[in-house]
């Protein structure tokens, strides 16, 4: 099964067209694994990305260094997931 | 559960789970309820659609969920919603008076294969589970596979993505198969596919920014839906045609079902408000489906008052 242990979904609210275009290179960054929940598409809009682990630092820095501002909307993918599935036994042996 | 009455709708729940709910339904309810089976998934699960009717030769409102497997809101939502139609149908007058001159059919697990591999193996799985031939990538993206601008902007031609749109439009048993079912019938008149997250209610057109011939009554009546939807719980949604709310997006569903003259075609996106995105607490299934209900209900009722 796939797991996501310290995976973050980053909401990134860009403010213009450059930092979009920014954000449509990055998503074309194939081996840093980026899966965009909501696609960079014009700045009213907000970004969600799921980052897994291993990429996590680098695309920080990228959003740093650009000053694309972002915060974490899930601290850990997995541990979400994890929540969703206890529920789910809960419920079946209830 | 012993019956519908005790299905924990506050839950989410596995294929196996839901597919023994829709019989318990058909059985409890075999007056109302009947279940067609359209056709296979590429992994041979039946395509089941659950048909609500009271008379014979209806024209009909098609509503659909989780035709993007990881999208569990939806797929739940829809459990609620056939639950919801047995047990207002007779005390509710609007419902009822759609019930009596149109047939409902609901697809709950609009992609069963992706549904259950989202159990197995990857709950963040969104497209089908079709191997394509030439490349190490699995799936094709069901809501880029129909025949309306496939191949244009807004989808991709790597298996690897997931927004690709397959080797042809309807390639994929899962689309196919409400293509077939759509044409075969003859008389759909209101198209509802459900996806989520994003709050927003969309119509034609993704794949191009040409106005719908219908645009200005599709905007009215998305306006008239969501404000009923947000009148229960205060959840905001825009709303406006796919290009222009959101992105080009080609091969997608609801320009393929308006392109076929079923003018009431929409796509909902449905919670979340920004905090869990496709992993949405299941205690906030039927807050959601409240809602829902509400907007469906009046792209519904509008659709009977305005026969075309």
């Amino acid at each position: 099964k796939k797991t996501f242990e310290g995976d973050q979904v980053l909401r990134i609210t860009p403010k213009d067209e450059a930092q979009i275009s920014l954000l449509r290179e990055l998503s074309e960054q194939e081996h840093l694994g980026l899966d965009f929940w909501r696609e960079p598409v014009h700045e009213s809009l907000p970004v969600d990305v799921h980052v897994p682990f291993h990429s996590l630092q680098g695309v920080r820095a990228f959003l740093g260094y650009h000053q694309i501002q972002y915060n974490v909307m899930i601290m850990d993918v997995q541990d979400l997931l994890d929540d969703e599935e206890r529920e789910m036994v809960k419920y079946r042996s209830f | 559960p012993r019956s519908t009455d005790d299905f924990v709708y506050t839950n989410y729940h596995d294929l196996n789970s839901i597919y023994s709910f829709m019989d318990m339904l058909v059985a409890e309810n075999s007056n109302l309820v009947s279940k067609i089976v359209i056709g296979q998934s590429y992994e041979n699960r039946p395509l089941n659609v659950l048909k609500f009717s009271t008379g014979a030769n209806r024209p009909g409102i098609w509503i659909d969920t989780g035709i993007h497997s990881r999208e569990w809101v939806t797929q739940a939502s829809g459990i609620w919603f056939s639950k919801k139609i047995v047990t207002d149908y007779g005390r509710d007058p609007v419902l009822t008076d759609i019930l009596n001159n149109y047939d409902i059919f609901l697809e709950i697990v609009t992609n069963p294969d992706g549904f259950a591999y989202t159990h197995s193996r990857d709950r963040m799985w969104r497209k089908t589970r079709k191997p394509n031939s030439g490349s190490s990538c699995v799936g094709v993206d069901p809501n880029r596979n129909w025949d309306a601008g496939f191949g244009g902007a807004g989808s991709s031609s790597s298996p690897c993505t997931e927004t690709y749109r397959g080797p042809s439009a309807h390639s994929e048993p899962e689309v196919k198969a409400i293509v077939d079912f759509v044409k075969s019938h003859g008389k759909i008149k209101a198209f509802v596919s459900i996806h989520s997250y994003s709050q927003m209610l969309l119509y034609p057109y993704g794949y191009t920014s040409t106005p719908a011939k219908d645009q200005a009554e599709l905007h009215e009546l998305a306006r008239k839906a969501i404000t009923s939807l947000q009148s229960l719980y205060n959840t905001r949604y825009t709303y406006g045609s796919i290009i222009s709310t959101i992105y080009q997006a080609s091969g997608g569903t609801i320009d393929w079902t308006y392109n076929q003259g079923i003018k009431y075609s929409y796509t909902f996106e449905l919670r979340d408000t920004g905090r869990y995105g496709f992993i949405l607490p299941a205690n906030q299934i039927v807050p959601t489906a409240e809602e829902t209900w509400l907007a469906l209900m009046a792209i519904m009722e509008h659709t009977k008052n305005n026969p075309y």
